[in-house]
């Protein structure tokens, strides 16, 4: 019995190290097509792509473009609905989507 | 436990933390206790 | 038998932590996918219309959105270097981040949910590198974390 389970536990370190190994390759892949200077002119979406993505479409829709580690902060509802955005970075940048 | 702390403006970042903020606003009786005393829109907690 | 016991429990903590970690590869699979997909259709759009689209029309990843009914009273604190903001809503939002967009526009093909067809299929594994085909295969027929 132990040596079928010592058999096992190292089955699974084996596979754990194999998924290790691709989310490193995998992140560092989808980093460099984040980064990819053609690819980062592309990366958009149309207001109205943002239109056909929320129920009911003719929603309020805010939209936040902020630096890199901007802390967000969501209250817990029986405080409120409130929400705070804090960079340190450089400014953030809110606008609404428009309707049509 | 009353606040969630994210960070944001990262590329693809990782999926599950904004399920959670929409589970706690979604799951809250708040707006339903509000309607049923009637209450006025909330005073804002704090002003910058 | 203690020692069996204590295998037991790494067997445990193991299987726990591959099943995260399976998780994680495939969001990172669907977002690498959903993101390639973006940038070919944009491009698409590009060269048929032969112009870039105005800037004031499209929003650059990354991105957050929060929706909200049209009835809702947002009441908005910013600072002056626009570094802080504070929302204050009287009815409930939602929060959704450009990843969460790209997959409701249909850009991952619908593997988040395992719900792909052949041609989805053969389109997303086309897209990867071969060691991870596979789990693109596993995740169109519907086995997702």
């Amino acid at each position: 019995r132990f040596q079928e389970l010592q058999k096992e536990v190292s089955e699974l370190t084996e596979a754990e190290e194999k998924l290790d190994e691709l989310i490193n390759k995998c992140s560092l892949q989808l980093r460099l097509l984040t980064e990819d200077t053609h690819n980062k002119k592309l990366g958009y979406v149309r207001c109205q792509d943002l239109r056909n993505t929320v129920d009911p479409p003719d929603q309020i829709i805010m939209v936040i473009r902020a630096p890199a580690e901007t802390a967000m902060q969501v209250s817990e509802p029986s405080e409120g609905y409130q929400i705070s955005l804090k960079s340190s970075k450089g400014p953030i940048d809110v606008f609404l989507c428009p309707e049509d | 436990r009353s606040r969630i702390l994210i960070s944001i403006g990262e590329s693809f970042g990782s999926a599950d933390k904004f399920q959670k903020i929409n589970q706690m606003l979604s799951s809250s009786d708040w707006s339903l206790k509000r309607s049923l005393d009637g209450g006025s829109a909330p005073k804002p907690l704090k002003r910058l | 038998a203690q020692e069996c016991e204590d295998l037991k429990a790494e067997r445990q903590r193991r299987q726990e932590r591959i099943k995260q970690k399976q998780s994680q590869l495939q969001e990172l699979i669907v977002q690498q996918i959903a993101f390639k997909n973006l940038v070919q259709r944009n491009r698409e759009v590009e060269q048929q219309s032969k112009r870039s689209p105005s800037a004031n029309t499209i929003i650059q990843l990354p991105f957050i959105i929060i929706n909200t009914s049209k009835k809702t009273i947002i009441d908005c604190s910013i600072s002056n270097d626009k570094f802080e903001y504070l929302f204050n809503f009287d009815s409930m939002f939602e929060i959704h981040d450009d990843v969460e967009v790209l997959k409701r526009l249909g850009l991952a093909l619908g593997l988040e949910s395992g719900r792909c067809s052949a041609e989805q299929m053969k389109i997303a594994t086309s897209l990867v590198s071969k060691a991870l085909q596979p789990y693109v295969t596993e995740m169109a027929q519907g086995s997702v974390n």
